[in-house]
């Protein structure tokens, strides 16, 4: 998941 | 970004400045938890470790370094700058007893078996017990300053609207992160019995006193 989707949030 | 997004994080940064600020201006850390002010320092690096891998907005990566400094400026003041004000005697809950058992679940329940994922995961379950150390202190001394109460009102307030924030991108975006949210309604659960005190006797007071 970390890879298609980073962690956009603080 | 939504508007609860946003707030939330505003908020977040006001507590982390107010809490600054007052070390600051009294030239004091007393009744601040030294363990949790250190928690959150780790929370901040072992989460924002991405800022090495992965640029996601300017606004991201400023907010990221705002935290990471102010987190560990307040550890400086606390253990360095202000040591002799620092109430190590009534801060005495055990870390490791949050840190070994979070990072343990970090490793079982996460999205992906990476060392950068596991961190970013024992971030997010960290942060939802790292103030722990400081209401444990302030159930101890029986008493917080208002500045301190205005300290945790902010930073229990953004994760409550880090949840709504959830809940609209779940609807407007069919985002849905399992592990932030379950982390954050524990994390917002904590601060519950505070927010109840906080508004029925903060108003007008000078302090605020915590039952045991």
């Amino acid at each position: 998941k970390a890879d298609e989707t980073p962690h956009d949030e603080l | 970004m939504n508007i609860f997004r946003l707030t939330g994080d505003l908020s977040h940064l006001a507590a982390i400045i107010i809490l600054l600020l007052k070390i600051w201006k009294t030239r004091s850390c007393a009744g601040i938890s030294g363990k949790s002010q250190i928690l959150f320092a780790l929370v901040f690096t072992s989460r924002y470790l991405d800022l090495l891998t992965s640029f996601i907005s300017l606004y991201n990566t400023t907010m990221k370094v705002i935290y990471i400094g102010c987190a560990y400026a307040t550890v400086y003041l606390i253990y360095a700058k202000f040591k002799a004000t620092y109430d190590g005697n009534h801060d005495t809950f055990r870390v490791e007893f949050l840190v070994v058992p979070v990072g343990g679940l970090a490793f079982l329940v996460n999205h992906d078996f990476s060392p950068l994922e596991i961190l970013w995961t024992f971030s997010i379950y960290l942060e939802s017990v790292a103030i722990l150390p400081q209401l444990f202190m302030i159930s101890k001394t029986g008493e917080a300053e208002t500045i301190t109460t205005h300290y945790l009102f902010f930073l229990g307030l953004y994760r409550a609207l880090y949840l709504i924030n959830w809940i609209w991108r779940f609807y407007f975006e069919g985002f849905f992160d399992m592990i932030a949210i379950v982390a954050g309604v524990v994390q917002t659960i904590l601060y519950c019995d505070f927010f109840y005190l906080y508004v029925t006797k903060g108003e007008g007071r000078s302090q605020l006193s915590i039952p045991t």
